[in-house]
């Protein structure tokens, strides 16, 4: 394992839990997609089908159980709890993501490396998560004063993939045939989504202003 | 064993 892919893992990590943070101790999802939140539930669930069947690493099988806990959590607090879904701002997280689950499952069908279950189900989560933070930057535009956690938090998890982006220009250098365009472009185009986000967010910080999204 | 490289990222 090389340096990015560290570092893109732990910035993943932070991501998930600032989040956790965030609704475990305010009891406050102000700001958060509940959507992002389901359609990342579904990445994970998806992705790590091979979790009990293929063991990689310790540290590959706890991240795994990290990622799927903490997603499902959220979306129970979200969901579940009183004091959470208070602050849950449902008039303004419309987005459609149906709209967004078909067409990646579609595209799986389609365009894979292999036609097994398995390996159509971790490509759809792919292609799923490249497009999973739209309804969060969505509802982001919509919402008044953003506050920093729900910000850190969007801006670690668009670090994290840019980082791994890093990570496959290293393995691609240093390991033959190491060679797998869907998971790059897949992850090119989510990183790009973050883009104007990135833009807004770091212009916000180094102007020390409040981070906000024109609509 | 050999193991399913490619899937060893998260």
């Amino acid at each position: 394992m090389n340096a990015f892919r560290l570092a893109g893992d732990m910035t993943h990590l932070i991501s998930v839990l600032v989040l956790l943070l965030k609704i475990h101790t305010i009891k406050s999802c102000a700001g958060i997609s509940l959507k992002t939140q389901e359609l990342y539930a579904l990445v994970f669930a998806t992705r790590y089908l091979d979790i009990f069947t293929d063991f990689i690493s310790l540290y590959n099988t706890v991240m795994k159980l990290i990622f799927l806990g903490s997603s499902f959590s959220i979306v129970w607090y979200m969901r579940r709890h009183k004091l959470v879904q208070r602050s849950y701002d449902k008039d303004h997280d419309t987005f459609r993501h149906q709209l967004l689950v078909l067409p990646c499952l579609i595209l799986a069908l389609l365009i894979h490396e292999q036609f097994t279950f398995k390996e159509v189900m971790w490509t759809f989560s792919i292609y799923l998560e490249a497009v999973a933070i739209l309804p969060q930057l969505v509802l982001l535009q919509r919402t008044r004063n953003i506050d920093n956690l729900t910000g850190q938090y969007v801006f670690f998890l668009g670090a994290y993939r840019s980082l791994y982006i890093l990570n496959w220009i290293y393995r691609y250098f240093t390991e033959p045939h190491y060679v797998h365009w869907i998971t790059w472009i897949s992850g090119l185009v989510q990183t790009l989504l973050y883009a104007d986000f990135f833009y807004y967010y770091i212009s916000s910080w180094k102007n020390n202003v409040k981070l906000t999204l024109p609509a | 064993r050999y193991v399913y490289r490619s899937k060893d990222e998260l």
